[in-house]
């Protein structure tokens, strides 16, 4: 156990104590305080130090505060604010996302559509869109096809493997499934309709939760399965778990045992004060 | 927060009706030191333990999350010398023993693992981490864990005249953000943690015990480092060992 015996010579009266003992009064750079901050704000305070903008924005320091340069297309005193570009539709058959790129949005076209606005359209099967070795079928309608995909490969194009599954609660998926258990297909994580959520690509630590420009199910919020957001109507998402399949799990030696063991012969755990959250540092 | 970054931080939740909107029952925080027993302000303990319900690996107070662990309490242990003179408490902590469930207490995963206790103090301006689903602007408890970072303030600046006029005491140490409006722990946070970091792993340094409103002044914390001997004495007692 990490509980270290306790002191046989402690009485619960004498205390260490370690705090310098100076007279508070007497101290020139604690009374120095102006009547707009709070009575103990301090006067040597960086306004930058907690990071105070957002989605990569430049803390500048003004006097006793602060203002953030943003990069596009956030804007706002702790650029908070996203400019939408893609609020007029502008992909017309396909995903408008938000880029931090001139022109700060970009059409993610469903195939075969193709062009910077998703308007032209291919001969579907030319070249063939299905992965893994999928043979493509032309429907009548010639923007329609199909992917036949050999055993133990699923998805549109054959792209989901038979390795593609999760461990646990799918923290770690970083799978490519993208439809939901009702066969709804996700919203890219930097959909222009995700950028009031908490959860979208310009979120703090999104590459740790596995979050980029794509439409793969993740779990950055500790559900207990791979989610994702879909689409309700031209405003509104709503979010679904996800059509991922679990990976096997290996036999463990007699799990019955192991609960029946008594309580106090219970060490702690291994280690203390650790988290399994990756802590990155904030671009700045 | 995100989920399992605090996965010490625990709720403390209560069929009884409240004063504060808080959602699910929740009405305090706590700190899980051992799989069998939680940190916690004593002023957060003056409830019968068979009205207390002890959750464990949440993060959304509404969903029920998978990877919730839920205990009831088979004991309360109050540090004897808990007292509140106007209004303050003073000595605030005290120990929750879980009750086991099918013969064990909280099994460590990504979002449940314990907290270590400090054995030197940390030096005044740390950086340290507060948490919890207590009171935010709105008035009313979040239903999301929420944290902050917070900087550790010698008692001495803290009992100045502007700030707590001599009312802190040896059993108590203050924090606050530096920052204009300042993050705070407030009402619904009690019991909860307030860790420092040092060399990747997280120690609980104070638990969140009282302030003058909420933001406005430094939070005051209950100062773990002076209960260790009887945190490990009463661990030690009770486990029989």
């Amino acid at each position: 156990s990490f509980i270290a015996p306790p002191d046989p010579d402690w009485t619960p009266d004498d205390y260490y104590y370690s705090y310098e003992q100076s007279s508070p009064d007497e101290d020139p750079s604690v009374t120095q305080t102006t009547p707009e901050n709070p009575d103990w704000y301090y006067e040597d305070d960086d306004p930058c130090q907690s990071n105070p903008c957002e989605h990569g924005g430049d803390c500048i320091i003004r006097g006793d505060t602060f203002s953030c340069s943003c990069p596009a297309p956030f804007s706002g005193s702790r650029c908070q604010t996203a400019q939408n570009k893609c609020k007029d539709n502008p992909c017309v058959h396909g995903d408008c996302l938000i880029t931090q790129k001139h022109p700060y949005y970009r059409c993610a076209c469903k195939y075969p559509y193709t062009g910077p606005d998703c308007s032209k359209v291919l001969p579907a099967c030319r070249p063939n869109p299905c992965q893994n070795g999928g043979v493509c079928s032309r429907h009548r309608r010639r923007s329609r096809f199909t992917c036949a995909c050999p055993d133990q490969y699923k998805g549109k194009f054959c792209e989901i493997g038979p390795d593609d599954c999760y461990v646990g609660d799918g923290y770690s998926y970083r799978g490519k499934v993208s439809k939901t258990v009702n066969q709804n297909p996700c919203l890219y994580w930097n959909s222009h309709l995700l950028l009031q959520e908490t959860y979208n690509m310009f979120m703090e630590d999104a590459e740790t939760h596995g979050i980029a420009e794509h439409n793969f199910c993740r779990n950055p919020d500790g559900d207990h399965k791979p989610w994702c957001f879909v689409k309700v109507n031209s405003e509104k998402v709503k979010w679904e778990y996800c059509d991922v399949t679990v990976c096997p799990v290996p036999d463990t030696p007699n799990p019955v045992e192991s609960l029946l063991e008594p309580v106090m012969e219970l060490p702690g755990f291994e280690s203390c004060g650790k988290t399994e959250v990756a802590e990155h540092a904030v671009k700045r | 927060s995100t989920a399992g970054k605090h996965p010490w931080q625990v709720s403390l939740q209560t069929s009884l009706p409240l004063t504060t909107s808080m959602p699910q029952g929740h009405f305090c925080g706590g700190a899980l030191i051992h799989p069998c027993w939680v940190l916690t302000a004593a002023h957060c303990t003056d409830i019968n333990t068979k009205h207390l319900k002890v959750v464990l690996g949440d993060q959304d107070l509404k969903k029920t999350e998978s990877h919730e662990q839920t205990f009831r309490v088979e004991k309360i242990l109050k540090y004897s010398q808990y007292n509140e003179r106007d209004e303050i408490p003073h000595n605030d902590i005290a120990l929750l023993k879980l009750k086991p469930v099918g013969g064990h207490c909280a099994l460590e995963s990504r979002y449940v693992k314990t907290v270590c206790l400090p054995s030197d103090p940390f030096p005044s301006g740390t950086e340290c981490h507060i948490s919890g689903w207590g009171v935010t602007e709105t008035g009313e408890g979040s239903r999301q864990l929420l944290d902050a970072k917070v900087k550790l303030i010698a008692n001495p600046l803290c009992n100045s005249r502007q700030l707590y006029d001599h009312t802190i005491d040896d059993s108590m140490i203050c924090a606050g953000n530096l920052q204009k409006p300042g993050s705070d722990t407030c009402q619904g946070d009690s019991g909860g943690p307030l860790t420092c970091e040092k060399d990747g792993t997280y120690y609980v340094y104070g638990i969140v015990s009282w302030g003058q409103e909420c933001g406005k002044k430094p939070g005051v914390y209950t100062q773990v480092t002076k209960f260790l001997n009887w945190i490990k004495t009463t661990m030690h007692r009770e486990a029989g060992l």
